[in-house]
């Protein structure tokens, strides 16, 4: 299954991930 | 000579019967398929993909959808007290299932392999970044991440984009209306649990606004947050949409929880395919998202524009969400459902005619959440708060 996240941001707005990176939930993948 | 004569006779035989089973089958689900193209055109919605080599070609007419309630079905036929243990540590070895992390460690306590299979995990085995302005809805692998294209185009994989309203709907697009929900949050206290990265234990209270008899030291936090809610920031021309997609595998965590604090105001449930979303899928088969059964959870957040979309597939076809009741996916209909459900009967009477029409594949039914709050006019999500999840078939 997968998850589709689609959202409105400011501009400096960077995801911090790697693609592939595993992840888990509630861990950080953005900051402004 | 004889006996090898009729062994040779049988095998030709089963060969040819076989053969021609397939092909008929195939066949027939052509004609079936043809059929409910017919039907989708009607209702002018276009399925359009690319299906590419011939292996491929035969998976898309599989009857994936039956395929996989007929797993779930299968897996939710209880095992024996003594078959669970091994069986479960098993499915676990082949993907990769740490068990150390569930709430429930006793394996005999997950009655089947669909219980098993979203069981929850331990709060403190995921702590909540409370720092972070994006958190992780769930387990898994990134597959894609970044900016929407000007023209509104994601990239799936090098080459291939689907359109962001392809994907979530538009206001015009035909829909069918879904029953509304029937709850009201200013009658009641909302509540979310959640451990911060220090491990500290943080609960979100949400009570109507201005009522000062909140009583937890997070009161503060609740209060700033709804008045960040209500958009006091909101829209502003020169923000971008960004967009991330998650892979979950079978041995993952299949539970989702709210990624930041946003307000749910609206449901898309598209009716579709249950292709695999597995990464090999995810880069041959076009348009996968906009193929596959999905629930779009439209909303806001405080910079504007906020979704989340679970997308089914083959294995996980039903997508539950803790807040909406009425959402039932990879399913056809029943009109038990809505009885079972006893919505006051007029209601029901009203959606009973309805109710008898099978979900049409290829059509959206949305349901909005307005009258959850007048304040938000929607569902309040906090950070960290289990939203739903993924079930087997």
């Amino acid at each position: 299954s997968t998850i589709v996240l689609v959202f409105e941001a400011p501009p400096n707005f960077q995801f911090d991930l790697q693609e592939n990176q595993q992840v888990l939930m509630g861990q950080g993948i953005g900051r402004i | 000579f004889s006996s090898r004569l009729k062994r040779v006779k049988f095998r030709s035989w089963f060969t040819l019967t076989s053969v021609s089973l397939i092909f008929f089958g195939v066949v027939s689900r052509n004609f079936i398929e043809d059929d409910d193209t017919r039907e989708a055109k009607e209702s002018q919605v276009k399925r359009s993909h690319n299906i590419g080599s011939w292996p491929l070609y035969i998976y898309s007419r599989l009857p994936l959808n039956s395929l996989s309630r007929l797993w779930g079905q299968l897996n939710s036929i209880d095992l024996p007290v003594w078959l669970r243990g091994p069986s479960f540590k098993f499915y676990s070895v082949l993907f990769g299932v740490n068990l150390e992390e569930m709430a429930d460690p006793d394996l005999t306590h997950y009655k089947n392999l669909a219980e098993f299979f979203c069981r929850p995990i331990k709060p403190e085995k995921r702590p909540v970044d409370t720092s972070a302005t994006l958190c992780s809805p769930c387990d898994g692998k990134v597959l894609k991440f970044g900016v929407v294209e000007e023209d509104g185009g994601i990239e799936q994989v090098k080459g291939i984009t689907y359109k962001v309203d392809a994907l979530l709907g538009t206001h015009d697009a035909p829909k069918v209306e879904a029953p509304p929900q029937q709850f009201d949050l200013e009658r009641t206290e909302k509540e979310a649990h959640f451990i911060d990265l220090h491990g500290d234990i943080k609960t979100l209270t949400y009570k109507k606004e201005g009522d000062q008899s909140f009583v937890h030291p997070s009161t503060s936090r609740i209060l700033s947050v709804s008045r960040t809610l209500v958009g006091a920031e909101g829209h502003k021309e020169s923000n971008k949409l960004f967009y991330a997609v998650i892979y979950l595998a079978p041995g993952d965590y299949h539970r989702f929880h709210s990624p930041v604090e946003w307000v749910a105001t609206l449901r898309r449930h598209f009716v579709g395919q249950l292709y695999s979303v597995a990464p090999y899928f995810q880069r041959t088969l076009q348009n996968l998202f906009i193929l596959n059964e999905r629930v779009a959870i439209l909303g806001y957040w405080k910079y504007g524009f906020f979704s989340m979309t679970p997308v089914g597939a083959t294995n996980v076809g039903s997508i539950k969400l803790n807040f909406d009741t009425h959402l039932a996916t990879n399913e056809v209909y029943e009109h038990e459902i809505y009885s079972k459900d006893k919505l006051n009967e007029a209601l029901t009477e009203k959606y009973k005619v309805q109710e008898r029409k099978k979900l049409k594949r290829d059509t959206c039914y949305e349901a909005t959440y307005a009258n959850a709050s007048k304040v938000l006019h929607g569902i309040p999500l906090f950070r960290g708060e289990e939203m739903g999840g993924f079930k087997l078939g």
